[in-house]
């Protein structure tokens, strides 16, 4: 189904923010 | 002015683009010499989204029968590949120094790879579902090209029979797209010229049945009448090339914001 890749591309957009944030998390310290 | 194109891909790339941009700043400025914290688990994260992505988008391209999107849509996963495999190395490397200048230029890379492939690959499949739109709408094209050669009213009905089902399709299609839009401009276009093609349609069918009318009577008229069909089946195919036009925008005119 197209619309997964959608989806999937939506999860891993928020998997790399959280990525980010953990890594701002240390370097805003 | 709105970078991204559609609300869908804005949703998803806009936050971590943000983010992404933060990070850089960050880098920038700090170097700050600040141990890096255990990044295994986020980075294990993107990694097994990215698998996730690129598996369907390998199911996409084979079972696609775009040519354009099975051409471009592999380097776009390639792309997120690498960027994920930057981010464990750079995990990998910061487990053994927390201080690594090295890794922390890896995250970077990695992050911003995250979303220029992520960036493609959305790119890559809206454009392909912009064209299975103008392909529709090409079809109808293709319907109005023939409408001067109707000259019966058999072929009439055959005509409206077969052009309505695809004009109905076009307008779900393109509605739906124009919703999607973030550009207001555009979508105002294609609202617009959707408008003028359901306006015009029962027009060029009514015009289409006087000139078979005045054919199979022989009157006086026929010519008007032919002229008449001709410039209403010429307006609406104006207009669906408008439509062509504007569904493959997907920059930004500054002009046209001023």
């Amino acid at each position: 189904d197209p619309s997964d890749m959608v989806r999937q591309a939506r999860i891993l957009a928020q998997a790399t923010a959280q990525l980010i944030q953990a890594i701002k998390g240390e370097a805003e310290k | 002015m709105p970078v991204f194109h559609t609300k869908t891909i804005e949703s998803i790339l806009e936050p971590v683009a943000q983010q992404v941009s933060r990070l850089v700043i960050l880098h920038e400025e700090a170097e700050d010499g600040n141990a890096m914290p255990d990044l295994e688990k986020p980075v294990f994260g993107v990694s097994r989204a990215v698998q996730n992505l690129v598996k369907v988008g390998r199911e996409t391209i084979q079972s696609s029968d775009d040519a354009i999107l099975r051409q471009d849509m592999p380097a776009a996963l390639q792309r997120v590949e690498q960027a994920a495999r930057h981010l464990e190395e750079a995990s990998g490397m910061l487990k053994a120094d927390p201080f690594s200048q090295p890794a922390r230029k890896k995250l970077i890379e990695g992050s911003r790879g995250i979303l220029q492939g992520t960036s493609s690959l959305l790119l890559c499949f809206d454009e392909s579902e912009v064209r299975k739109i103008i392909s529709e709408c090409k079809r109808v094209l293709d319907y109005l090209a023939v409408a001067e050669v109707v000259d019966s009213l058999e072929d009439l009905v055959r005509f409206v029979k077969d052009l309505s089902p695809c004009l109905s399709k076009v307008s779900r299609e393109v509605d739906g797209r124009q919703k999607e839009l973030t550009h207001q401009v555009h979508r105002d276009i294609l609202i617009r010229c959707l408008e003028e093609v359901k306006t015009l349609t029962p027009i060029l069918i009514c015009s289409m049945k006087i000139y078979i009318q005045i054919h199979a009577q022989g009157g006086k008229g026929g010519e008007e009448a032919g002229m008449n069909r001709d410039y209403l089946a010429q307006r609406m195919t104006d207009e669906l090339n408008e439509i062509i036009r504007v569904l493959q925008l997907t920059t930004y005119d500054e002009d046209e914001w001023d």
